[in-house]
């Protein structure tokens, strides 16, 4: 554990609690993406298999546990407790068209062939490209809440931070896993757009809005 | 290759 990684493990929950929180208070969930919240309840579920197999750290276990289970409340509150106020109309991303690329890349490019490392190389890559929908959406409608542009801020810093706790891992510890860092690296780039605006617009006290 | 199937990290 290194300062990179936790910072990165805090900003990940962070955004995960601000989601909870927004949601919540705000007895709404307009603006966010249920095909975004749905790929990534796969990628823990998927991801976090060895929660029953491999144990690592009180703390990991922890936050795995945390992480699935606030997946599936995101899930609840979208698709059932507030039903009424998800904006499908704006939220037509082709999951299909992640899915599926994930799946084949994830059975060509994997560490074993084996159930478990397939499904956690699955859960790498499709978490690379699960926010797509969701950035798809604020496109689509040219704006996003300020309590949705802190989520999807602390959303991508932490694979951002990843990166630098991979950086440190290369040189103190030896460990590079190239699976994990190509998908952060992608995972990264495609927040990129996003934390410009963020820093330009959001920070400055201004709505996250989209030239038309 | 270090030890990349330990999955330590989230």
């Amino acid at each position: 554990m290194n300062i990179f990684r936790l910072a990165g493990d805090i900003a990940h929950l962070l955004a995960v609690i601000i989601l909870l929180l927004k949601i919540w208070k705000s007895r709404s969930c307009a603006g966010i993406s249920g095909r975004s919240q749905l790929l990534f309840a796969i990628v823990y579920t998927t991801r976090y298999l060895d929660l029953l197999t491999n144990f690592v750290s009180i703390y990991n276990s922890v936050m795995k546990v945390v992480f699935i289970a606030a997946s599936y409340a995101t899930l609840y509150l979208m698709y059932m407790k507030f039903k009424a106020t998800y904006d499908h109309n704006h939220d037509t991303f082709r999951i299909e068209f992640l899915l599926i690329p994930v799946t084949a890349l994830a059975l060509l490019v994997n560490h074993e062939f084996s159930v478990l490392e397939i499904l956690w190389t699955f859960s790498i890559y499709l978490e690379s490209v699960a926010i797509l929908p969701q950035l798809f959406m604020v496109s689509k409608t040219g704006e996003a809440e300020s309590i949705t542009s802190h989520y999807l801020f602390a959303l991508g810093s932490y694979r951002a931070l990843y990166l630098l706790n991979w950086i440190y891992r290369y040189y103190f510890e030896g460990f590079f896993d190239p699976i994990a860092v190509v998908a952060g690296v992608v995972q990264t780039v495609l927040y990129c757009d996003f934390f410009y605006l963020y820093i330009t617009k959001v920070l400055k006290g201004k709505k996250l809005s989209l030239p038309a | 290759y270090g030890n990349e199937h330990e999955h330590d990290e989230l």
